[in-house]
């Protein structure tokens, strides 16, 4: 921010920070680039907003390390915003690297349910910075549902895809086979506290308890 | 298998290899790790009763076998390749933490990283063999993320050209590093340099810990491990206290700053050098976690798939429960997320890897960046993590709750990542101070 105020233009993840980011088409939720630009536009509203914040303090008299100390959870939040954009830029960009067209297809789903839940779970923000309004929050939940509902049926092949094997998973719920059950049960039954019958804490505490007159 | 899981499998919208082969980075790649996979689970030397019924004792035995047997298989299936090395690893400890940990990922980088042509010399070799098994001590129990404020100090004595090192303090006593406790006979340990009557600052030394032959702590040494903890029970842990220990100066890190035999202090081309390797391990941080949230995604789905709930048509059968949206709606979004951390994992590797390679040819202009970038992104993705995992555990029920399911020690060893190698907070406010300066 201090940078772009005197006038230098940015290179990389902080391009958006740059005045020739302004004026962005409205928000369209079915487009993962109009997502991607949606972050971007979080992003750059809420470093902006903070820098401004901090600003404003120096402006009042207050020390820099006085403002800094004021402003610190409007500041994670900026980070907070500049990380997700960055990710789901790099997922976007991943996208269209890849050649075989199912697997694009896929990607691309997951990459926009990945997109809109972020705006559901931060609308605050993008609503702060005036990316979505209540209308377009609405559009947003809709395609989240109808995506969550066409990516029911991809979901085991999705985590069979990270082909991690059942010794590596160490999981008996997670079982490649699914025989969940019979496994469960032969876990605990392993357990050291089956490995007698009796345990030896009843003949040493259980039974003399029960034998005395209280 | 489970018919329920089985007909999950019929027909998938995409080919599952095809998505395995990109995630792995190629064909090859999938097929390299698969072989190193098999060669570790048809290794009966590498069988293990659950660990989850083992003492803390038994389990840091445990991997201490495992580590051993590692290293010797490594040496005898002749892997030298990195990444084939760090594939086996994951595969022998099913990506658990373990006890070699810092000496792997940090003592051996840290070597390559700051020691001279004359050090690496001196000590690579025999750590590459173990007979050196080092950790990384920088965490002091009073001090962690603010460097500045570690208390550890090293004071050069020209006359017989040592540093003395020394934790003056309760505070300064080093804490948590992997593998201090019981393991490691060497450690890179971080501390204020005092030369000439100035201090210059954080520079790191190796200073030997224990006896090459029995193991025994060296005079001025008192080292242990730091007890149970929330989950890491495979990996001790330590403290370490240093009471007047000499070491010669060659024993400083100097392929960047210098301390002369008269004691001239020679400072580093760029300050942000002496965090190169915290940096390496930031970006490794990211890639981890996007494979921890791979293992549990995975366990929930296939749960989801197998269990059945509730009955929404009388005298039909209980729903999956991944049919229902609130299921879907907990699941589905984390499971993209582990695809998109995935690829934020891939890009922080490379933009280190790049950054590295210019800081070679002299280039130190894109270490900031690479600071702010790499500690903003360890800290969203681990935040991320853990509470993906622990929302994977309560979609598995009550079931969720046993170690049968993976998912609590998922938790437990995926939860320090939030506060190691920088606490987060603190991580996002480096990256807010580099988007201020921007």
């Amino acid at each position: 921010v201090g940078l772009v105020r005197n006038g230098i233009l940015l290179e990389g993840n902080v391009m958006y920070l740059n005045p020739a980011f302004d004026n962005r088409p409205r928000l369209d939720p079915q487009s993962v680039a109009s997502l991607v630009g949606a972050f971007c536009d979080r992003a750059s509203w809420m470093v902006t907003h903070v820098s401004q914040g901090l600003q404003s303090q120096l402006n009042c008299g207050k020390s820099q390390k006085e403002a800094w100390n004021n402003m610190l959870v409007e500041l994670v939040r900026a980070s907070e915003s500049h990380c997700h954009y960055v990710v789901v830029k790099t997922f976007a960009e991943e996208l269209e690297g890849v050649q075989d067209s199912g697997s694009r297809a896929i990607l691309s789903s997951l990459c926009h349910l990945y997109a809109l839940h972020g705006i559901t779970q931060h609308s605050g923000d993008f609503m702060q910075a005036g990316v979505l309004n209540g209308e377009e929050l609405e559009q947003v939940s809709k395609i989240l549902r109808t995506l969550l509902s066409s990516l029911r049926r991809q979901a085991v092949p999705l985590t069979d895809a990270f082909d991690i094997s059942d010794v590596q998973l160490s999981s008996v719920l997670g079982r490649h086979d699914g025989n969940v059950y019979n496994a469960l049960y032969a876990w605990a039954r392993t357990a050291p506290l089956n490995k007698s019958q009796v345990h030896e804490s009843y003949d040493k505490y259980m039974k003399p308890l029960q034998k005395s007159k209280l | 298998m489970n018919p329920d899981i089985k007909k999950e499998r019929e027909g998938p919208a995409f080919d599952v290899e095809a998505v395995t082969n990109l995630l792995d980075g190629g064909r090859d790649v999938t097929e390299r790790r698969r072989q190193l996979e098999a060669l570790v689970e048809n290794d009966p030397e590498f069988l293990s009763q659950p660990l989850s019924f083992l003492s803390q004792s038994g389990r840091y035995d445990h991997a201490i076998k495992r580590c051993a047997r590692m290293i010797q298989q490594i040496k005898k299936l002749g892997l030298t390749d990195p990444k084939d090395i760090s594939l086996y690893k994951r595969a022998v400890f099913c990506g658990r933490p373990c006890p070699l940990d810092l000496h792997l990922g940090m003592f051996l980088p840290m070597l390559l990283n700051q020691a001279t042509e004359d050090q690496l010399e001196h000590f690579f070799l025999p750590a590459w063999q173990c007979q050196i098994i080092g950790t990384y001590a920088q965490t002091e129990m009073g001090h962690g993320t603010f460097l500045r404020g570690l208390e550890t100090t090293a004071l050069y004595d020209p006359r017989t050209q040592e540093f003395v090192l020394n934790t003056p303090t309760v505070t300064a006593i080093k804490w948590w590093p992997g593998g201090l406790g019981k393991t490691a006979n060497h450690a890179v340990v971080l501390a204020q340099l005092y030369t000439k009557g100035t201090c210059q600052g954080l520079n790191a030394f190796i200073v030997q810990l224990r006896d090459l032959e029995t193991h025994a702590p060296l005079p001025g040494i008192i080292v242990g491990d730091i007890g149970p903890k929330f989950g890491f029970n495979d990996v001790d842990n330590g403290f370490l206290k240093l009471e007047n220990v000499r070491i010669p100066r060659t024993n400083m890190l100097m392929k960047f700053a210098k301390v002369e035999e008269d004691g001239t202090y020679i400072r580093p081309p760029s300050d942000k050098l002496a965090y190169g390797t915290m940096v390496f391990i930031r970006a490794l941080i990211v890639s981890e976690a996007s494979y921890v949230l791979a293992k549990a995604c995975t366990i929930a789905i296939r749960y989801s798939v197998v269990r059945r709930q509730s009955q929404q048509t009388p005298g039909a059968p209980e729903p999956q429960i991944l049919d229902y949206q609130t299921q879907q709606h907990k699941l589905l979004p984390l499971l993209a997320t582990t695809y998109a951390f995935h690829f934020i994992g891939n890009y922080v590797s490379k933009m280190y890897q790049n950054i590295s390679e210019s800081v070679d040819a002299g280039n130190y202009s894109q270490l900031n960046e690479l600071h702010a970038t790499s500690a903003g992104l360890k800290a969203f993705t681990t935040w991320i993590v853990v509470a993906g995992v622990e929302t994977c555990r309560m979609a598995c029920g009550g079931h969720g709750f046993s170690c049968a399911s993976g998912l609590p020690e998922l938790y437990t060893n995926s939860a320090p990542s939030c506060t190691y190698e920088g606490e987060n907070t603190v991580m996002m406010l480096q990256t807010a101070r580099y988007l201020m300066k921007c």
